[in-house]
Order: C-alpha cells, then structure tokens, then sequence
C-alpha cells in the first residue's frame, strides 16, 4: 500500500475529488497553505494499493493544471530583492505529488 | 520509529485524545475532510516507536467505533447513478490508520 | 527525495517559512493543534533532495526554540491526578521533526 499526499490549487480540489471517488479510491482533504505564495491550497492524502499508483497520477494529471499569478514581491517580504520589477509572475504547478510506502494498514 | 496517521471520526476524536495522552503517547490534531462524504473529521498524527505500534492501534480499537450514516445521495454529486433510492446508507469505519517508516527524528 | 514533517510552534512559524523560503526550499503549512495542550501549532510539509535534509534541520533549528507554558491542569482533563499543583510548568521544543522517504515525486 502507498500513501500519496497529493498538494493542489484549491480551484482543482472540488473536481479532482469527485474524480478520484467516481473512480473507487478513498481520500482526505487536508487546507493547506503555500510556503512561498502563502496563498491557500489543498492537500489530498489518498492510501491506494501500490498497482492503482499510476492510474491515480493519471486522474492527477487530467483534472489540475498548472495557473500563473501575478503578484506583488513585497507581499512574500525578503523574496523582494530577487525580483527587480513590480509585478512578477509566478508560475504554480497543477499538483505535487509524494509518494511514501506504507509499512502497515489497519480499519478499526 | 513510525508515523502513524489515523483519520478518525470527529465524535471519537476527543476521547482517543485524552486516551492517548493518558497513555503516555505525544500527538499532533490536523482537522480533514472525507473525501466521499465531504462532512469534517480528525486526522491524528503520532510519532511512536515501534515497539509502541500495537498498543497506539488498541487504544485506538478501544475509543472509536463504526457508524452509519443515512444520507441525501445528492450531496455527493456524480455518486447519484450508483444509488437508485432517495436515502442511502453509508458505514463510516471507527478509523483508518496507515503507518508509515520514520527515516529520521529530531527533536529541536 | 525526503518529506519532512516539522512541527512548530505558530510564534516561530512565519520567520522559519521566510528563511526556508529564502534558502530556495518549497514547503506547504498546515494548521495543527498539540495533543497535549490542545493549543494551536504549526505542521510544515517539506519535500527536499536527501543531500538538502541536513541544511533544512539547521534553518529549523536556528529559528525555533523552546518556550515554556505555564497552564492550569484542568484544562487537560484527566491528566490533572499526575501534577499535584495549581499551576503547572510543560515545556514545549522548538520542532519535533519528522523526515520520511519519498518512494515516487511527480511534478504535475
Ligand atoms: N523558494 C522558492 N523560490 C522560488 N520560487 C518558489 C519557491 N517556492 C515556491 N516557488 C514557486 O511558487 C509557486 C507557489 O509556491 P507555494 O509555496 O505558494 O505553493 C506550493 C507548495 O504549497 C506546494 N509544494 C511544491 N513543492 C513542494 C515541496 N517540495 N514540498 C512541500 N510543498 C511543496 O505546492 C504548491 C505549488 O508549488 P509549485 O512548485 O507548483 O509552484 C511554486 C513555485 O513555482
Ligand atoms: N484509503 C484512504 N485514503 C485516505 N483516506 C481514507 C481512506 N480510507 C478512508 N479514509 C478516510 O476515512 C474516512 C472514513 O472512511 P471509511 O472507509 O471508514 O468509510 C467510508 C466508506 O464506507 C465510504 N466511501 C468512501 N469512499 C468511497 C467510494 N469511492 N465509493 C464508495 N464508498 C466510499 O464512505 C465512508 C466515508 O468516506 P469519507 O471519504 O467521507 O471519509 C473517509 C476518509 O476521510
Ligand atoms: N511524537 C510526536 N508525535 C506527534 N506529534 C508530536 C510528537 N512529539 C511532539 N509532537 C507535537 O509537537 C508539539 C510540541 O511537543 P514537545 O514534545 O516539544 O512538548 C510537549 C511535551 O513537553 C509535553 N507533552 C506532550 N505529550 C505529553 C504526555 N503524554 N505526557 C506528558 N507531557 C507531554 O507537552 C508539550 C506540548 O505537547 P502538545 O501535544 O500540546 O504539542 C506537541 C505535538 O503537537
């Protein structure tokens, strides 16, 4: 068994969750935030057997995709410095997806 | 030493809680949401060593139980062909508990 | 590739996100609560290079440190027959850190 903590833009989470239970696979949303937009996310933790892996990525890769904001550096503080103009845009990726192992799986 | 994540139902979070730190046991709460049902529920991170696994998934055994729930399949949208009748009935398990190998732990 | 679970306390989580940040580490912020204390903290969700672990444990290290909270016993229920006194001194780390392995990181 796998435990894959899925980290996607909250515009994507509504329609990925419908897909990824219309498919049979159990899931948790967790609220997350992003360390560097600080703007608010979704975190999926999904326990799926090690052979669903690629067909879960699959549904992934088909409901979230990748958006770029605009956004103003001083609201993301010592970043400033890196970025010379004004306004700077921020390229942020429909899913970043861990995979771990599960050592033990237990329904009480 | 393992991580283990046990998603619990709200109603039997406070109660494994006060279980596991009579225990001896150290704890982090995150507030989720199922997937499927999309109503709130607990998921609770412990860090244990191994040798403590069995008796972390006891005292959860002991402080959560099964429920159903009778619900309108509409709120779980595209779920609605699979059930032909107006209320469904849905068992939510006492607890699903994954655990997982901690590589390294420090604490600071 | 590692995923590092840091727990921190909410008044050290902003300037270790700023420095984690700066360092050119991705990382997603979730809100938690202690077991023990019930009061609210700061889970950190890292995923680095296994190379890079070293690095992050000494951001950690320089931004958090331990504080001590003084509570009243009641508050935590049944604990209250351990601490004979009024007041109670518990001494809360820095971080408790967790770093697990990643078997599969997709960037979608
Ligand atoms: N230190 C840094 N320097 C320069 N640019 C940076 C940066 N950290 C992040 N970015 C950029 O900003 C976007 C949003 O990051 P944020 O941390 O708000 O939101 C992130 C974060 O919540 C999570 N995430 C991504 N990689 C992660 C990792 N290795 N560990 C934990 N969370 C991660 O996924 C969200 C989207 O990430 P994505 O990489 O697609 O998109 C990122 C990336 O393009
Ligand atoms: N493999 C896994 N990975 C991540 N999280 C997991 C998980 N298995 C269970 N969970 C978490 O535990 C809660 C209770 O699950 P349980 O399987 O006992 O009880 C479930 C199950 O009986 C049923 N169910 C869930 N997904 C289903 C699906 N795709 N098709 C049919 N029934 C489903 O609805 C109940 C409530 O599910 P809900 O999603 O609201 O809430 C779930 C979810 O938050
Ligand atoms: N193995 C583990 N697994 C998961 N999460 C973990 C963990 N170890 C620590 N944490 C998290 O880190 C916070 C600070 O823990 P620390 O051990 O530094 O500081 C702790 C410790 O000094 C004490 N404490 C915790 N549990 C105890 C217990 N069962 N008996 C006696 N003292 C306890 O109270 C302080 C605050 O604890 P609180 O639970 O509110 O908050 C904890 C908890 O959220």
């Amino acid at each position: 068994m796998k435990l894959v903590f899925a980290i996607v833009q909250d515009y994507d989470a509504n329609q990925l969750l419908r897909a990824i239970t219309a498919a049979g696979y159990r899931s948790t949303r967790i609220s997350s935030t992003g360390g560097f937009l600080r703007v608010g996310n979704t975190t999926l933790m999904m326990g799926v057997e090690d052979a669903e892996v690629p067909d879960v990525l699959r549904i992934i890769d088909r409901n979230c995709r990748e958006r770029s904001e605009t956004i103003q550096p001083e609201i993301i503080g010592d970043i400033h410095e890196w970025y010379p103009s004004d306004l700077v845009e921020v390229t942020v990726g429909g899913a970043n997806v861990f995979v771990l192992n599960v050592d033990r799986f237990e329904r009480i």
